[in-house]
């Protein structure tokens, strides 16, 4: 190998013109699709215009009947398997994805029905010590990032943001009455101007993303003591949102199917944003048995939501209360 | 699944978690 690396003779030729003007061609349709992906799309209003942004694997992935798959995933776990193949099927299960049976309620393996009732499993009382702090954590997950929000842009992965906006929803300006009617029967409203962004005089919007694995608890609770004022429900794509996908696939926490709670806490505004995936299209809430998420449809333009006011709950308060750590809902297979 | 929270809060706030940390319900994840 030395020998060859130092005594093979060098022999230089020019480039056949074609091999030269391919390159720049290639050079140039990678500065160009580049751009592609930092441009901002906007509406007439001056508002983003959400798009689907990724490689080719992505959009191979956006022509798949995600939703309808989602729900067939459900529905097959939702059969009654067998009493003697429950304990074997669920160990294994936890064997796989890493759950830890001893802080489950009920212990008793058999007496989950399904793989939907097992994935959706309850824990001991104080299986979860509650720590004393301003904010505790919703989930059992893995924090995929967290810091302030600038710009209105949150980071979904290093150097991939998405807008504040597109996430939470937009309320409407100087409503009409027909998009007041919209804004209150739960019928698709367009966003309009921004709402819940605006931060007191020495205050910081602030970010934090949980990403919960397949073995992981499912349910989600409160992170603080706050009051739930309204949640929006955007029906969307569900594509998977594990770490690999987040790092290609731009926008994917405002194309996917989310409810975003909004409300206030002590320091200001508080909101939380439960996102469906493929595998766990449905999210259910305790305290909204109206709301029905991954249902069959048309799906409405991006942006668009449903929402509901928790006025009604605690007239004084203006909202739902949730203590810290009360559980408020879960994620459901399909 | 994911859930992402969106909050205000004093800029003497600070988070108590990073990136890739794992967390169950109930941690700590941030205070003033």
């Amino acid at each position: 190998l030395v020998s060859a690396w130092t005594q093979t003779p060098t022999k230089w030729y020019p480039l056949p013109l074609a091999v030269g003007a391919l390159l720049l061609v290639m050079i140039r349709y990678h500065k160009k699709s580049g751009r592609a992906e930092k441009e901002v799309h906007v509406d007439e209003e001056g508002h983003e215009v959400i798009k689907l942004k990724g490689p080719w694997q992505v959009h191979v992935m956006s022509a798949l009947p995600l939703r309808n798959m989602s729900r067939v995933w459900g529905y097959m776990n939702s059969f009654e398997l067998p009493i003697w193949i429950r304990p074997y099927g669920f160990r294994f299960y936890a064997y796989a994805f890493g759950c830890n049976l001893e802080e489950i309620e009920p212990s008793d393996l058999t007496k989950y029905a399904n793989l939907g009732q097992f994935f959706n499993r309850q824990l001991k009382a104080g299986a979860r010590p509650v720590d004393n702090v301003a904010l505790v954590s919703p989930a059992d997950g893995t924090v995929t990032r967290c810091g302030t929000i600038d710009n209105l842009h949150i980071e979904q992965v290093k150097g991939i943001t998405y807008s504040l906006d597109a996430l939470l929803g937009v309320e409407p300006s100087d409503p009409t009455p027909q998009e007041t009617l919209a804004c209150d029967k739960s019928l698709g409203v367009r966003k309009r101007s921004i709402s819940g962004t605006s931060v007191r005089d020495g205050n910081s919007l602030y970010f934090t993303v949980i990403y919960l694995a397949p073995g992981d608890y499912h349910r989600f609770h409160s992170p603080t003591a706050w009051v739930v004022e309204k949640r929006r429900h955007f029906v969307g794509k569900l594509f998977s949102v594990s770490p690999h996908i987040a790092k290609r696939l731009k926008n994917l926490f405002v194309l996917n199917e989310r409810v975003a709670f909004l409300g206030r806490w002590k320091y200001g505004f508080f909101g939380m944003i439960p996102v469906g995936a493929t595998n766990v299209g449905s999210i259910k809430v305790n305290f909204d048995l109206a709301l029905r998420t991954n249902v069959r449809g048309r799906l409405p333009p991006p942006g668009t939501y449903t929402e509901d006011i928790y006025s009604e709950a605690s007239p004084l308060l203006k909202g739902h209360p949730l203590t810290p750590a009360q559980e408020m809902g879960g994620f459901y297979l399909g | 699944s994911t859930i992402v929270l969106v909050f205000e809060a004093p800029k003497t706030f600070e988070f108590a978690i990073k990136a890739g940390q794992k967390v169950k319900v109930g941690n700590r994840l941030g205070d003033v």
